[in-house]
């Protein structure tokens, strides 16, 4: 018979796999482009197929090393990309010279306390409004904090010279994520401001910045128990 | 999917035979992006002497093998299991609406021995 996600069977097998499924209708989230580049450049027996999806076909590389995720160069066997919890939450108007202030939300609860974290890294999209003041330099912050409540001194502060492409950020080391133990969320906010003053930017593109901006995170995390024990010594 | 077992008696070698896992047999398929199955194979099969010699197989098991055709009552013959495996990693929704690629290792029997 058909073991369905409730029958014991069903249960502890997808306990045994360390997997949760989700509860109620299926997900329609698109799978993120990075993910599927990953998934195809990952591990797999030659025999496993009917891949499908979108995505380039990628011709299989020689046996990658188990439990190293090759294409961001870190140990781990579990890849997650996590998105912001908040990007629905209304926008509030920035203050003073800043044109954006966001505030950012990502529950990292999924994470089991025998899970190694190796990769946190925050991609900042701003899609097609990041194009439109090309030329406009930008200083940005990153601060833990909690909708317009920053929690001390900026986790990381930069120059960024175009919001054109996605921005990238490694944040493992970082605030809460500096410690050994593992958060149960991440509560940051965003803020971004014209470098050099605000120079004559086009009108509401702070506000459109806000709107478009989609946040992400990439989780790497390592069980290291998982992995396949070295070869046996040689007695 | 697998194919029938050949019936006892017809003394088929220890071997790897065709299993494949479909997602959507076990109701994965909603929230298992890719791959939508694989071929899990399992081992099936004889380990009688001399055949034991011919696999990839440890010495013990043909010692055992040897000593289960001339003892059959006393010495079972040794075990048809996994010798070679292979990983395979899964694309998932978990249930916080993330999207997981997550490795497995050891789930694929690529060639089975006596041991």
């Amino acid at each position: 018979p058909q073991p369905s996600p409730l029958s014991p069977q069903g249960s502890a097998l997808l306990q045994a796999l360390g997997l949760r499924p989700p509860p109620g209708p299926p997900p329609t989230r698109p799978v993120p482009p990075v993910m599927w580049r990953l998934f195809r450049r990952a591990p797999q027996a030659a025999e496993s197929h009917g891949a499908g999806g979108e995505g380039p076909e990628v011709p299989q590389e020689p046996e990658p090393l188990p439990c190293h995720v090759k294409e961001l160069g870190v140990p781990g066997n579990i890849v997650r990309h996590v998105l912001d919890g908040g990007a629905a939450a209304p926008l509030e108007p920035a203050l003073g010279s800043l044109c954006l202030e966001k505030p950012l939300f990502f529950n990292l609860s999924f994470l089991e306390p025998r899970e190694q974290l190796t990769l946190v890294r925050l991609e900042l999209n701003f899609g097609a409004p990041g194009a439109l003041a090309a030329g406009q330099g930008w200083e940005l912050s990153l601060f833990q904090g909690h909708g317009s409540q920053l929690w001390g001194r900026p986790l990381l502060s930069r120059p960024v010279p175009a919001l054109r492409e996605p921005l990238h950020f490694e944040l493992l080391g970082l605030g809460p994520l500096g410690n050994a133990s593992v958060p149960q969320n991440l509560s940051l906010v965003l803020e971004l401001s014209p470098a050099g003053g605000d120079s004559g930017l086009p009108r509401g593109l702070c506000a459109e910045l806000g709107q478009s901006l989609e946040a992400s995170l990439l989780v790497v995390t390592l069980e290291p128990q998982l992995c396949r024990p070295p070869l046996r010594k040689r007695r | 999917a697998t194919h029938l077992a050949p019936p006892e008696g017809l003394d088929p070698p220890c071997k790897a035979r065709q299993l494949y896992i479909n997602f959507r047999d076990v109701g994965w398929h909603n929230w298992i992006i890719a791959p939508r199955g694989f071929m899990a194979n399992y081992c099936q099969g004889h380990c009688f002497f001399p055949a034991a010699t011919k696999m990839s197989s440890f010495n013990h098991a043909v010692m055992q093998s040897l000593m289960h055709s001339v003892a059959p009552t006393a010495t079972p013959p040794p075990c048809c299991v996994p010798v070679k495996l292979s990983p395979i990693s899964v694309l998932f929704y978990d249930n916080s609406d993330n999207v997981v690629l997550r490795h497995y290792e050891d789930m694929v029997v690529d060639e089975c021995g006596c041991r």
